[in-house]
């Protein structure tokens, strides 16, 4: 464990926070896509099938119980909540996720770094995981004002990404033969995927005004 | 064997 790994660990934990905060308390979920909330359910669905098998450490386990709970939760705080969901926009929230889906278990398929159901999976996971927020980010470009806990979520959740590339880099360095290109690349990808949202992000902050995405 | 893969991370 580095600092850059925590970092982002908790960079995650409190995104997750931010969210199910905003969800519990105030009882809307406006601005929030149903579709990325589904998309990291299965991330963490595919990605922790370990959990019972291969024990790391109680931070592993506890983190990924975490994740595991939260994000399915809060899928069913958005589908299920009588108050909840009336506050979700399916209207706006229309990008086609499932056509994510297949393409990054073909792609996991084609491309792991080894054929067994287990690793099959934990590839198709870092994938998805790095298309997941594609819903969010469209919906963010429609809904005209993002509210503050909203743009708080996704930074966060771009941001923990971006500390653990750090975290790779460090381990490349520190650790002899730490070398996978797949969560790298994909790692990579998912981060430039909020390279724009972070500079609007950037911006309203440095002018302190409303956050806006150019349609 | 205890590979130090990216396997430990979440």
């Amino acid at each position: 464990m580095n600092i850059f790994r925590l970092a982002g660990d908790m960079t995650h934990l409190a995104s997750v926070l931010v969210l199910l905060l905003k969800i519990h308390t105030i009882k809307s979920c406006a601005g929030i896509s149903l579709k990325t909330q589904e998309l990291y359910a299965l991330v963490f669905a595919t990605r922790y099938l370990d959990l019972f098998t291969d024990y790391i450490s109680l931070y592993n386990t506890l983190m990924k119980l975490i994740f595991l709970v939260s994000s399915f939760s809060i899928v069913w705080y958005i589908r299920h909540h009588k108050i909840v969901r009336r506050s979700y926009d399916k209207d706006q929230d229309t990008f086609r996720h499932y056509f994510l889906v297949l393409p990054c278990f073909l792609l996991a398929l084609v491309i792991n770094e080894k054929f067994t159901v287990k690793e099959i999976m934990w590839t198709f996971s870092l994938y998805l995981e790095a298309v997941a927020i594609l819903p969010q980010l469209v919906l963010l470009q429609r809904t005209r004002n993002i509210d503050n806990l909203t743009g708080q979520y996704v930074f966060l959740l771009g941001a923990y990404r971006s500390l653990y590339i750090l975290n790779w880099i460090y381990r490349y360095f520190t650790e002899p033969h730490y070398v996978h290109w797949i969560t790298w690349i994909s790692g990579l990808v998912q981060t430039l995927l909020y390279a724009d949202f972070f500079y609007y992000y950037f911006q309203s902050w440095k002018n302190n005004v409303k956050l806006e995405l150019p349609a | 064997s205890q590979e130090p893969s990216t396997k430990d991370e979440l």
